[in-house]
């Protein structure tokens, strides 16, 4: 039953992250900083992606409108919810109290089992996938934004001022690189500006995945419902009737999912 | 090469955040 309240979070909890990545990014970059500016834009990139990737995948599991098993529906939809909130590739449960690193192999780092029967595997590539089927050139877009965040070529464009080349009597061709001056401008090659424009364009669009995200709320309510009423109504009985419902419609139990 | 501003992709980034806080 509390599946709609999740759904409510796992919203709140992406935004937030949104939130405090792309404060970082945009001082970074107001400060004269491009290399860290960059680095938390292809952050920003990574968390804004991941309500693209939650909208998908609700979209596609609510079109199954008649379900075999309710209680299996609605725990998808919590395993979809947890994902994009507690996803991991690190093994917590079995290390969150690990104080010796060096030990931990490979097979113990992964986090490969289920939690309470619901798979939390997650990484961030399947977040980007889905926003570039949704705004096609994202991927390369970040991809290309990685080459700038990682200790790459990019990022050494980054830490330089604009090239000055000249060419000397013997027909030689001369670049002379300096560390970057604190200029507002970068010089970088125009692959790099694309990918600016895209995830521009891509970013655009975040408010229309928040209003889509909030439109699944009637229909996974409905999925609770279904599932406490088709199996789980006995246990309501347990309940104060006048205490709020736990499918989460707002509605006391007695004239919700009780009645 | 192009030359790109720092303070219009920061720009890019505030427009998100004000969208994304707002939605808070």
């Amino acid at each position: 039953g509390n599946t709609t309240t999740e759904f409510d979070q796992a919203l709140a909890f992406a935004l937030a992250r949104v939130v405090e990545v792309g404060e970082g990014c945009s001082s970074e970059f107001r400060a004269g900083r491009p290399l860290s500016g960059v680095t938390l834009l292809r952050a920003t990139v990574e968390h804004a992606s991941v309500l693209v990737h939650l909208c998908r995948k609700l979209s596609a599991h609510l079109a199954i409108t008649k379900p075999a098993n309710s209680v299996a529906y609605v725990t998808k939809i919590e395993e979809i919810l947890a994902v994009a909130v507690f996803g991991t590739r690190f093994n917590w449960p079995q290390n969150i109290n690990s104080d010796d690193l060096a030990t931990l192999e490979r097979k113990e780092r992964e986090y490969t089992k289920d939690e309470n029967g619901l798979n939390l595997r997650a990484q961030v590539m399947d977040a980007i996938d889905s926003a570039d089927a949704e705004c096609p050139g994202f991927r390369a877009a970040y991809e290309i934004l990685c080459e700038f965040a990682h200790p790459n070529i990019g990022a050494t464009w980054l830490v330089n001022d604009v090239p000055v080349q000249h060419v000397d009597s013997m027909g030689i061709q001369w670049i002379a690189r300096r560390l970057r001056s604190q200029s507002p401008d970068v010089a970088v090659p125009h692959a790099f500006g694309a990918a600016v424009r895209v995830v521009d364009s891509c970013l655009l669009r975040f408010r229309d995945w928040v209003e889509q995200y909030r439109g699944y709320r009637p229909r996974v309510l409905q999925a609770v419902q279904f599932a406490v009423r088709t199996t789980g109504r006995s246990a309501l009985a347990l309940l104060n009737p006048y205490d709020p419902c736990p499918c989460g419609s707002g509605a006391k139990a007695k004239f919700c999912c009780r009645a | 090469l192009a030359t790109i501003s720092c303070p219009a992709i920061a720009e890019i980034v505030d427009r998100l955040v004000a969208d994304a806080t707002r939605e808070i």
